[in-house]
Order: C-alpha cells, then sequence, then structure tokens
C-alpha cells in the first residue's frame, strides 16, 4: 500500500532534443526506454529550462558570463524544433485497492505531451497553469513506471530586432507567458524564451476521496479579538461507492524558539 | 488548539465544494509585515477520511491572520496601504525573477527573500514580465514580513504601448489568460503576504480580462462589512 501524500520527481531525469530521437513517446515509454545518459541523452534539470539543461552539460556555455549569450542561437533562428525537448523519467508506485495516484505539474512552458506508459496525454498551452492527471488506471502494476514530456516552446517566441529593444518585437506577447525573454533594457534575451518543466512535478497519493484547493479565509472584528477563519474546500470522490467522509480541520500555533509539542 | 470535524457523504464520482462552520479565535496572534511587529503563522491541516478506508488525503498550509487594505489615496494620487487598521509606510522592491534559466531553488528564494527583509523592505513587486511568483516565494514572504505586489502577464511595452505599438489587445486567448489567472490564485491566494493582485505593468489589461480579473477577485460581499455585529456571521455562516 502505497503512503498517502506527494511525492516530488525532481531526480534521475534525461533530457534529448526532439529531433535527435527517432522514435516517439509511446516507444520510449515501453518497448525502448532510454538507459541512461548517453547521448542524444544527458543528463536533465527538472525543475528547469531547457537552457539551463544544456548549461548543466556544457552543451552551451553559461549566457550569464561576458558575451557568451552571444554565442548561443536564439530560438528565432533556430526554429522551435530546436528547443523542442523530451524530458524522460521512470517512478516507483505501487498501489493497494482503493488509492489513486495523480501526476502534477505545476507549471509547464509552454506545452506539452505526456506519455506514462504508453499512454499519451496532452499538456495545453499556457506557462501559468496546473495540470493534474489521473494516472491510476496506466500503472504498472509491477510499479515501475516509464514517463516520457515532450515539451514545446510558446507558440510565438519573436525574433530580436538588431537594436534590441523592451521585449523584442513584442510575438511573445500574443502567449500567455513570461514576456522579459525577449530582451529588456536590464536583460539579454533568453535563447529558448524559457521553455521546459519550469516548476514542480510531483505523483500525489490518495485514498477514495480527494481535498482540492482548500481556500482560507479570516475575518477581524472588534479591534481585532473577535476573529473567524473559514475554510472552504472542494472534494472528489474518485470511487464508484457513496463516500462517508470524516472531515477535519485542525489549527495549531507555530511553536517559536526551542518550545515542542509533546 | 483549534479542532473540528464534519461528517459528510460524497456521491460516486462527485466533485463537491464544502464550507467548514466558523473557527472562532479571541486575540489571536497577527501576522505583521517586516518592522511592524512579529510574523505570527499558523499551521492550518485539513484532513479527510473516508469510512471504510482510513485518511484519504491531507492538506497543510501556514496562515497568517492579517487585514491588508489599500486605496487610492486622494491628496497624493498614491496608493495607501494598511496592515491589520494601521496605516504602514511601504518601503518596496521590485522584482522580476530570481534566475533568467529558472534555477528557483528554495533555497535561493529564502536567500533572496531574507536580503529583502535584511534591507528592511516591508514588499515586493512583481513585474508584470516576468512571472506569476511560486508557493516557496510566499512561503518565505510569509516568514520574513514582505507583503507582495503580483502584476499578471500584461506590460505597457508588449501590451499596446511598446515601439513598434503591439497587441494592443493582449494575448490571442483572452480565455487562456483567464483560465491562467483562476489557477494562480487558486495556487496563491493562501499566503498571508499576498497583498495586491494588479493588471500588469504600465498598462491596464484589455477591458474584458479587466473586468473578469476586477469581478473574479472582488472579496465576497459579505466579507466586506468588516466592523458588522454578531449577525453578520450569522448570514456568513
Amino acid at each position: 500500500m502505497a503512503e498517502i501524500g506527494k511525492i516530488k520527481l525532481h531526480s534521475g531525469w534525461l533530457a534529448a532534443r526532439s529531433t535527435d530521437v527517432e522514435i516517439g513517446g509511446t516507444q520510449l515509454t515501453t518497448t525502448h526506454p532510454p538507459t541512461g545518459p548517453t547521448s542524444p541523452w544527458m543528463e536533465a534539470v527538472v525543475p528547469g529550462t531547457v537552457l539551463g539543461t544544456l548549461v548543466k552539460n556544457k552543451v552551451v556555455p553559461d549566457p550569464f558570463y561576458g558575451l557568451e549569450n552571444e554565442t548561443i542561437i536564439d530560438i528565432a533562428d533556430s526554429g522551435r524544433e530546436h528547443y523542442t525537448f523530451w524530458f524522460f523519467t521512470t517512478f516507483q508506485c505501487k498501489l493497494s485497492g482503493n488509492q489513486h495516484l495523480d501526476l502534477n505539474f505545476r507549471a509547464i512552458n509552454y506545452s506539452a505531451e505526456v506519455y506514462l506508459n504508453g499512454h499519451r496525454m496532452v499538456l495545453p498551452r499556457g506557462m501559468f497553469r496546473r495540470h493534474n492527471l489521473d494516472v491510476t488506471d496506466i500503472l504498472h502494476p509491477d510499479g515501475q513506471n516509464f514517463l516520457a514530456v515532450l515539451v514545446f516552446p510558446p507558440d510565438h517566441p519573436g525574433t530580436i530586432p538588431t537594436e534590441g529593444g523592451q521585449g523584442g518585437d513584442h510575438e511573445i506577447g500574443k502567449d500567455v507567458a513570461t514576456q522579459y525573454v525577449e530582451g529588456w533594457d536590464w536583460i539579454a534575451p533568453i535563447r529558448d524564451r524559457n521553455t521546459g518543466i519550469w516548476d514542480e512535478v510531483s505523483i500525489a497519493v490518495t485514498g477514495p476521496v480527494k481535498i482540492i484547493d482548500p481556500h482560507l479565509v479570516s475575518t477581524l472584528f472588534d479591534d481585532y479579538k473577535r476573529v473567524y477563519l473559514y475554510a472552504t474546500t472542494e472534494l472528489k470522490n474518485k470511487s464508484s461507492w457513496v463516500a462517508s467522509c470524516s472531515l477535519n480541520i485542525q489549527v495549531t500555533a507555530e511553536l517559536e524558539g526551542n518550545i515542542c509539542l509533546v | 488548539e483549534h479542532l473540528q470535524t464534519q461528517h459528510l457523504s460524497v456521491p460516486p464520482g462527485a466533485h463537491v465544494q464544502y464550507t467548514f462552520p466558523e473557527l472562532f479565535f479571541y486575540k489571536p496572534n497577527l501576522w505583521w509585515p517586516n518592522g511592524m511587529g512579529k510574523q505570527s503563522l499558523y499551521n492550518v491541516t485539513i484532513t479527510v477520511d473516508v469510512e471504510g478506508y482510513g485518511e484519504s488525503d491531507s492538506w497543510s498550509h501556514h496562515f497568517g491572520f492579517r487585514k491588508i487594505e489599500s486605496h487610492i489615496d486622494r491628496a497624493t494620487g498614491g496608493r495607501l496601504f494598511k496592515v491589520n487598521g494601521e496605516p504602514i509606510f511601504i518601503r518596496g522592491g521590485n522584482w522580476i525573477l530570481s534566475d533568467g534559466l529558472l534555477r528557483l531553488s528554495d533555497t535561493r528564494y529564502r536567500t533572496d527573500i531574507k536580503f529583502h527583509a535584511d534591507m528592511n523592505l516591508n514588499m515586493i513587486r512583481c513585474w508584470g514580465g516576468g512571472l506569476a511568483e511560486r508557493p516557496e516565494f510566499y512561503h518565505y514572504c510569509d516568514i520574513y514580513g514582505l507583503l507582495v505586489w503580483q502584476e499578471f502577464w500584461i506590460t505597457g511595452d508588449v501590451d499596446g504601448r511598446g515601439v513598434p505599438v503591439s497587441n494592443p489587445n493582449g494575448p490571442l486567448d483572452h480565455e487562456l489568460f483567464m483560465l491562467c489567472a483562476r489557477d494562480t490564485v487558486k495556487l496563491l491566494r493562501n499566503h498571508a503576504s499576498l497583498a495586491l493582485w494588479v493588471g500588469g505593468n504600465e498598462q491596464i489589461p484589455p477591458n474584458d480580462i479587466n473586468m473578469s480579473l476586477k469581478n473574479e477577485l472582488k472579496l465576497h460581499p459579505d466579507f466586506m462589512n468588516a466592523n458588522e455585529t454578531e449577525n453578520t456571521m450569522d448570514n456568513l455562516s
């Protein structure tokens, strides 16, 4: 029985440029998983960007030093496929009856295809949105799971005018993504426009009922002496039977100094 | 400690919303910005146990009791802030993001945010051309008492006021913008340090986006009447 809770998938990732990988996500996560950081695969930085992985592997120089950024090809010149990358990892998870598993991406820039054990799922575009996939039914019975993510850059990466300028040619503004990446008066253009799995990736084990996005609101009266805390949460019953639930809320003061709670 | 248990049945496959009866606190420790008092935080834990199964899921979050108000001062045209009824002189810093390759670690955030607190600042403004900052950023702003002014993804230069003038109507997909905005609000809304959502930098978002943001970010009317008597509680609960 897997333990209830979240596990971050932040190690053991590999990456490869999409144009260097002949097979597709289904094969990568079934018959032909990459075995290690052998070309075209390299160790990947997740969470992070494509450029972060390339810098870590010294495929490109660190753009922060000197004029190194000028030596890194810009996405406008290379085309989007040059910075479209595969990210691959494996994870162990064995559920027992009535347990469910979610695969969560807290943010992807800019869109992606996810393959888990041969099953394909699409992560729609948008840099500032969470993606939550219920993968309970596609886990391997032996607990060993293969995950591949094909990450696409923003749809409108834009072109940097020779004279530079704030926000380059502003094309990036057509997408819902960070806008500084075409360069500003204080920063040179970011060559991959921050493409990548740039925030937390996790798997979360729950029982039949899942807690979603609680909202805490306090109201304060009588000169802040009389205070009320309202808590609202969404609940999802993933099982096929009525769930009789006990919902508990507990509020404890954070302990200060060397006070400990026995 | 405050502990409350409620019983409810959730139909198969259903996705429901539930609000606990309010929890009452007498003179709780308040959360104050850097330089005005302690950043008292409580730990709120919500768990759900299912009959015949046991604990099914749990969630926890630091929470600070505070009231943050702000309005445009007619005399100066500037925005005046109050925290827990006390006016505060804002000593703020601009923030784009911590690293251009998004190497955003917990350690990095703690160092960056503590640095701002040590500089005696009490607000960080997250510029619209950067990121919707991450929960780790807000966690350390909660701890070190830095109020956060968080802008959505509109800048004057890129959306209608730059050279060349471009994207006067913002991004191509307004629904996508609002979907990202809603999800970002749900991700960050419980942080004590979150002081102000702002449509964009040096630019008002396109009217439909601006109106949606204003409407959806409005404080629930029942929470508006700050110093009503007990009966407010009744209709609230």
